[in-house]
């Protein structure tokens, strides 16, 4: 599970 | 991007539309909780904070403005511009025990031990549990104006569309974020009572009376 994942949700 | 979310995202941009309409012009805040429109201008604050940091689109900055502005709108409509019409005997849960423990759960369980990633964290439980001095108030006046209604039903959606959106995105991206699941299940849970008071109730023209 990549912690860095992009938050690109709002 | 997909329909679920997109959809969840608009359904979320109605629901606060409705609101800050609802105020305006009736001019009244009644039955309106002001502490779950402060819980949510924090769940706004505290996530969007990446706001200058990263650029995701034009949508993604866009809505993340609106959403912050008009929290902190909406809280200034309850407790300055139309404060007599504030309802503040009925508007008494204690919101302290749900920021206090919500906050002990991000510094405890999150992805990451650094100040923005429990920030999120942080965010996303409180936001799961920020209605519950709205549907507190429901219960206490016993009713809720339809547009009141309206507005939890709108709000309450949003979140159920953005498991769906999760699954979408398990299937088809793999992406998968525990904690937001999760948080995403309990959200939305809260709101079941009301979805069915809604459907059975409002769309036949009736007002929804919770037992009191």
């Amino acid at each position: 599970h990549n912690v860095t994942m992009r938050k690109d949700e709002l | 991007m997909n329909i679920f979310r997109l959809v969840g995202d608009m359904s979320h941009l109605l629901a606060i539309i409705i609101l800050l309409m609802k105020m305006w012009k009736s001019r009244s805040v009644a039955g309106i909780s002001g502490k779950s429109q402060i819980l949510f201008a924090i769940v706004f604050t505290t996530r969007y904070l990446d706001l200058f940091t990263s650029f995701v689109s034009i949508y993604n900055t866009s809505m993340k403005v609106f959403f912050i502005g008009t929290s902190y709108v909406t809280v200034y409509f309850i407790y300055q511009h139309f404060k007599p019409t504030y309802d503040s005997n009925h508007d008494t849960f204690r919101v302290e025990f749900l920021i206090v423990p919500v906050g002990g759960l991000a510094f405890l369980v999150n992805h990451e031990f650094s100040l923005l990633e429990i920030l999120w964290t942080f965010s996303i439980y409180l936001e799961s549990v920020a209605i519950l001095p709205q549907l507190f108030m429901v219960s206490k006046t016993g009713e809720a104006e339809s547009i009141t209604s309206h507005y939890l039903f709108a709000l309450g959606s949003y979140r159920a569309l953005y498991l769906l959106n999760w699954i979408y995105r398990y299937y088809f991206e793999g992406f998968f974020d525990l904690i937001a699941v999760v948080a995403g299940c309990v959200q939305t849970i809260l709101y079941c009572d009301f979805f069915y008071l809604y459907i059975t109730k409002v769309l036949k023209g009736k007002k929804i009376s919770l037992p009191a």
